[in-house]
């Protein structure tokens, strides 16, 4: 209940209407939607109970390794009730048409598989919230210097999705295992996401904000 | 830390 409270409020993509159309604008309105939603997803990380009691290498080292993690996991859930198409934000939704002629098909092909094993299990936002923190908490960042303090996160997180499903869920005992086994499509999700804007920032033609380069750099 | 100055200044940040 307390992931709930602190849920950010949505988020707009805003797309520049003096930008002529093209995939250098998508482009472009994703990485400045994806700055400030590294601003949001940090704000939120504190909230999480026991994370800012962690050490700030440890709180800096789950999030530069889980950002993109938690950023497609945001846009897959907005995505749910939709077919077939993206969420990036609220005034921001692609299908695969236009996804093609903006240079977006990688991430979109990418992205819906992800949308269609949250579909098939009905994710709830109660199992989103749990899992986006669950997926910073279970980062594997290989420079941590607390494990026990980062383990005793995972396992309060995990105790809450056990504790809600065991609850909301009595008819499936193996929802938990369900969700969890979700999330290795995750990671190779972001993966592939964290590779795309890579490459774009290597081609230099898009501009990007200074938090969205760092947290793409820590990456790389 | 300096190469990561951004996220430091955000979570050092109390709101």
């Amino acid at each position: 209940s307390h992931l709930l409270v602190v849920e950010p409020e949505k988020i707009y993509a805003m797309p520049d209407p003096t930008m002529p159309d093209g995939d250098v604008k998508a482009l472009t309105t994703l990485c400045d939607l994806a700055d400030r939603e590294l601003v949001v997803i940090i704000g939120w990380a504190k909230h999480i109970p026991g994370f800012a009691t962690l050490s700030l290498a440890d709180q800096m080292s789950l999030l530069q390794s889980a950002w993109m993690e938690i950023l497609v996991l945001s846009i897959v859930f907005r995505s749910l009730p939709c077919d077939d198409e993206i969420v990036y934000a609220e005034d921001y939704v692609v299908d695969e048409e236009q996804a093609r002629i903006s240079g977006l098909l990688d991430l979109h092909v990418a992205i819906v598989p992800l949308v269609r094993r949250y579909k098939k299990l009905r994710m709830e936002k109660e199992e989103f919230v749990m899992l986006k923190a669950i997926a910073l908490a279970n980062s594997d960042s290989m420079h941590i210097e607390n494990i026990e303090a980062v383990q005793k996160l995972q396992d309060s997180l995990h105790e809450a999705l056990q504790d809600f499903e065991a609850s909301q869920h009595p008819e499936d005992p193996r929802r938990v295992g369900k969700l969890l086994m979700t999330l290795p499509l995750l990671r190779q999700t972001a993966t592939k996401a964290v590779q795309h804007f890579y490459s774009i920032k290597m081609q230099g033609k898009v501009p990007m904000h200074k938090l969205f380069l760092e947290m793409l750099e820590a990456k790389a | 830390k300096e190469k990561h100055k951004i996220l430091h200044q955000l979570l050092q940040n109390s709101t």
